[in-house]
């Protein structure tokens, strides 16, 4: 454990948490990608099905039993109990074709041919463009409430924090997983834009419109 | 250079 990774998984747990109170504060889950918030339910799921067979610390147990909870509880807040408030005529993002070229390169390109190990691979691949149903409902909508922008610059920075994480670890343990980093690398690049509209306008006090 | 062998990162 170093910096960077508490950090980052700081951000990403709080991310979570304010996607979480936003959603039962409004008592509406108005802006939100439900097909985002399917595909990270999916990439947890797949990728914590290691705590059954490996341990690795209490703090790592602990952070992957709340993020898999935490991604259900979003699920079930938004198609079930506030489903009157989900734009689904806004969330229209094909999704499947994201599932269908994840498992295929998880099948392709991978540490080894295993079911537990493709399954890990299909999650890091997937994770790296699980946003793009929500950033397409902004591009869609062209505006986006302040607390989803917080939402979503805590989700980016973690994963861009985590490269910061990999760098630290590659040069002083001499750990390289070039998989999570290359798709690392992408997931946080397909961030950049709204980086820039968050720090050009958000943190100025200003709502998150597109420009026209 | 080391490829991971367990997967310790969240």
């Amino acid at each position: 454990m170093n910096v960077f990774r508490l950090i980052g998984d700081m951000s990403h747990l709080a991310a979570i948490i304010i996607l979480l109170i936003k959603i039962w504060r409004s008592r509406s889950c108005s802006g939100i990608s439900g097909k985002s918030q399917l595909l990270f339910t999916a990439v947890f799921t797949c990728r914590y099905l290691d705590l059954f067979t490996n341990f690795v610390s209490i703090y790592n147990t602990t952070m992957k039993i709340f993020f898999l909870a935490s991604s259900y509880a979003t699920i079930y807040l938004i198609f079930m109990k506030f489903k009157a408030t989900y734009n689904r005529n806004h969330d229209t993002f094909r999704f499947e074709l994201l599932i269908v070229v994840s498992v295929i390169l998880a099948l392709l390109i991978n540490h080894e041919f295993s079911a537990t190990e493709i399954l890990w691979t299909f999650s890091i691949y997937l994770e790296a463009v699980a946003i793009l149903p929500q950033l397409f409902m902004i591009t869609k909508t062209g505006e986006a409430e302040s607390i989803t922008s917080h939402y979503l610059f805590a989700l980016g920075s973690y994963r861009g924090l985590y490269i910061l994480n990999w760098i630290y670890r590659y040069y002083v343990e001499g750990h390289l997983d070039w998989i999570a980093v290359l798709s690392g690398i992408v997931q946080t690049g397909l961030y950049c834009d709204f980086f820039y509209l968050y720090i050009t306008r958000v943190m100025k006090g200003k709502n998150l419109t597109l420009p026209a | 250079i080391v490829v991971a062998d367990q997967h310790d990162e969240l």
